[in-house]
């Protein structure tokens, strides 16, 4: 059977960039299994 | 418009995909391929960064060249790798299109942004808002993206353990109970290209296969073997000492194995099963059928030659095949009955009138205990009619579209879509000959499709 896989869920602010300018919002990403 | 991402002129799944009842095998399910450790956290609702083709400047999806347009899209659906995408600011399914997740199409939310590239919504709706940051703040804040290093982690996880030019030892195709020395020609998805040493013909197989084996393989188990003759020297002056390494050696390490030598030579593991004893075994040159089989000698480590017992009487022993005892393909003696498989009886006896006991008593033969064999039934995730892509063993440089027509404890039953079932192929849940959806354009392998079936003309 496959090990279990550390399922890790970290806040992170992620930059946006439009034509009408650059701002941040605040989403969830894996941290995968590093 | 959708980038063209295949020229190999293979089967697209696309047409497919919508279809009420289609059900594809997750990446989960399919622990060799790219992306397996990743997958538990690609989801539904996830928010993506995916090339915008509702755009002015299209050239990059005729040509082939880089996106340079990328707009937010949340994922509606999954299957294997392909994901059904809505771009923000559509509010129904009229404009959902599927990608390829791995496909450079695809970034973390926040990718553009480091490249400096402007996130550009699609023309369709780009007079839809007047402010395109609060309608992104409010779609984007909390929800779920892809990790950044996604993208480096999938390509990393396509490496290959191989490189071309290494030697091996490989099954002879023309010749079952013997390894011949081979070499890496080419490599695809993890999927090697081998040609014997001493012909241009060439066969296919994956590199976690168990018909490759590392150089002195053959020397250390006991096992027939066709080299040249400075190996052979190589080989025979190693077994006083240590068989020296050359460079091109593939060694033990680059290959997949479910036991350690460890086992055998420092515990003391022996071989349980002897010489005469009866099983079932996948037939291996007829995947579709589990037969009747004899072990017919006992190697070294836990391998054992076994005959199929429905071959045509041969005394030269070359229908002989290895497996090792720990092989998901083997089975105790009533495994098929137990379980409502058709088990092909030894040559000469009907299907319909076949009794194990009495064949046992005939050939005064002992069956190999149930506890010889190793059942392990690991929780797969497959179920019937999923759909997933799949290596014609027979001729493995095909890989083609495919649905799990059956499942027994961890054995699947693959039937190729369009084909009849005695093209069918009984595979351990774990081999490394199955895939998920979307597996060949993104590995860059041809993916057949169903038969073309001509219609007769009114």
């Amino acid at each position: 059977q496959a090990p279990s896989k550390p399922r890790r869920w970290e806040q992170k602010q992620v930059q946006i960039k439009t034509m009408e300018g650059e701002f941040s919002v605040t989403m969830w990403a894996s941290g995968g299994s590093d | 418009r959708r980038r063209a991402n295949d020229h190999l002129n293979s089967f697209d799944w696309i047409s497919e995909l919508s279809k009420p009842d289609f059900y594809a095998a997750p990446v989960t399910c399919f622990s060799h391929a790219p992306g397996y450790d990743m997958w538990d956290n690609i989801g539904i609702d996830m928010k993506v960064e995916v090339e915008n083709t509702d755009c002015d400047n299209q050239a990059n999806v005729v040509t082939g060249q880089t996106p340079h347009s990328f707009w937010v899209a949340t994922v509606m659906n999954i299957c294997g790798y392909k994901a059904l995408m809505r771009y923000e600011g559509f509010d129904d399914s009229s404009h959902d299109f599927w990608v390829n997740l791995c496909s450079s199409e695809v970034h973390a939310v926040g990718w553009c942004a480091t490249r400096g590239k402007p996130l550009i919504p699609p023309k369709t709706i780009e007079n839809k808002y007047s402010d395109w940051k609060d309608f992104l703040v409010e779609r984007l804040s909390g929800a779920r993206t892809l990790p950044s290093n996604f993208y480096n982690k999938i390509s990393d996880s396509f490496k290959s353990r191989f490189r071309i030019g290494l030697i091996l030892e490989l099954v002879d195709k023309n010749r079952i109970s013997q390894v011949k020395l081979a070499s890496v020609c080419k490599i695809v998805g993890k999927r090697l290209y081998l040609k014997y040493y001493d012909s241009d013909d060439g066969f296919w197989c994956h590199e976690d296969s168990p018909i490759i084996h590392p150089v002195g393989w053959a020397t250390t188990v006991g096992h027939n073997l066709d080299a040249p003759q400075e190996y052979l020297e190589r080989m025979q002056a190693g077994c006083d000492q240590m068989i020296e390494v050359h460079e091109d050696d593939a060694t033990i390490e680059l290959f997949k194995m479910n036991f350690t030598f460890e086992e055998y030579y420092l515990e003391g593991k022996t071989n349980g099963f002897v010489e005469g004893m009866k099983l079932e075994a996948v037939d291996p040159l007829n995947l579709s059928s589990i037969c009747v089989a004899t072990v017919m000698a006992v190697l070294k480590f836990g391998y054992m030659m076994i005959r199929i017992d429905s071959y045509d009487p041969d005394a030269t022993g070359s229908d002989w095949f290895c497996y090792h005892e720990k092989s998901p393909s083997i089975f105790p003696v009533g495994f098929c009955a137990a379980n409502g498989i058709t088990l092909t009886p030894p040559n000469g006896y009907d299907i319909n009138t076949f009794r194990w006991d009495t064949y046992l008593e005939e050939t005064k033969s002992l069956p190999a205990d149930e506890h010889l064999f190793h059942r392990d039934i690991p929780d797969h995730g497959f179920r019937p009619n999923m759909r997933l892509e799949c290596a014609d063993l027979m001729d493995p440089r095909l890989v083609c579209v495919a649905t799990v027509a059956r499942i027994v404890g961890r054995l699947l039953k693959i039937r190729f879509d369009g084909w009849p079932e005695e093209y069918d192929q009984w595979l351990d849940c774990e081999s490394p000959d199955i895939y998920p959806v979307g597996w060949c354009v993104l590995v860059g392998h041809k993916l057949e499709g169903p038969p073309i079936v001509q219609q007769p003309v009114v």
